[in-house]
């Protein structure tokens, strides 16, 4: 199966 | 305070329409360079991200920087008030807690004022890191609007892969499997038709229709969407409203477990 990924794993909190 | 009026209001009615499924509420930033929002939807998958220029308002006034949280169901029901072609004026003091929406017909006959209360919302702001993307698409964002609507039927992922000369939207579902194939087509007699692809490096990264099916929402904004991809990052789905702004979703991709 496939999972999905937070945003938030991709562009740090700023 | 805050004061900007846009002629085309039917511009602001569309950026909301195109939002206010994806997320609740925002803040919407003001300061001198224009108007901007960057919000994440309920799950944290995706993110929107909106900038209206200062110089894309016929006036625009911001005398210091204000951050106006809003509900977006409330904004879009005072929005839907307010006629396609009238001119838009959007004011609201210093620390006050309401902005005004005034909307002006074509003909200037009617004049209306909406309030809308403004409220405190918690948001976290995340870094968009510039980035160089492996693949960059240019295709009619009605066709764009139109695959994912059909491939939905389906599937519940598309993967989309770039190579030199085409774009490939596949999808499986429990019925079967459907794939739809762009090709690069720059020299049409209607530039509204073309679709360029520009790439670095052939990519393929796959994605949850919900979220691309929503981000179409923003069709009525350009002629031409903008997919821009690289290996392991989020997908960027860009329609840009020329001498105006920009609206982008930033999606994360699906990843095998």
């Amino acid at each position: 199966s496939r999972g999905q990924r937070s945003i938030t794993m991709f562009f740090p909190g700023g | 305070m805050f004061e900007a009026r846009i002629a085309q209001g039917g511009l602001l009615k569309k950026v909301v329409e195109a939002i206010k499924d994806l997320i609740e509420d925002a803040n919407f930033d003001c300061n001198n360079s224009g108007f901007s929002l960057q919000a994440m939807d309920s799950s944290h998958v995706s993110l929107v991200a909106l900038s209206l220029r200062a110089d894309g308002f016929e006036h625009y006034r911001c005398d210091r920087n204000v951050s106006m949280g809003m509900k977006l169901a409330n904004l879009s029901k005072i929005l839907k008030c307010a006629g396609n072609e009238d001119a838009i004026t959007m004011k609201s003091e210093d620390n006050g807690d309401t902005i005004t929406f005034m909307f002006e017909t074509p003909n200037q006959e009617r004049l209306s004022e909406f309030d809308l209360k403004l409220m405190d919302i918690d948001s976290e702001h995340l870094g968009i890191p510039e980035a160089e993307y492996d693949a960059t698409v240019k295709l009619p964002a009605g066709e764009f609007q139109r695959i994912v609507k059909d491939l939905s039927s389906i599937g519940d992922t598309v993967e989309i892969s770039v190579t030199k000369d085409a774009v490939k939207f596949g999808t499986t579902g429990d019925i079967g499997s459907a794939n739809i194939m762009c090709r690069q087509n720059k020299s049409v007699d209607k530039p509204e038709e073309s679709t360029e692809i520009d790439i670095n490096e052939p990519v393929a990264l796959t994605f949850a229709l919900r979220y691309l099916n929503s981000f179409a929402k923003a069709t009525p904004l350009s002629t031409h969407v903008v997919l821009k991809l690289s290996k392991d990052l989020p997908i960027v789905v860009e329609y840009h409203v020329p001498d105006v702004g920009r609206l982008g979703f930033y999606l994360a991709p699906k990843v095998e477990e």
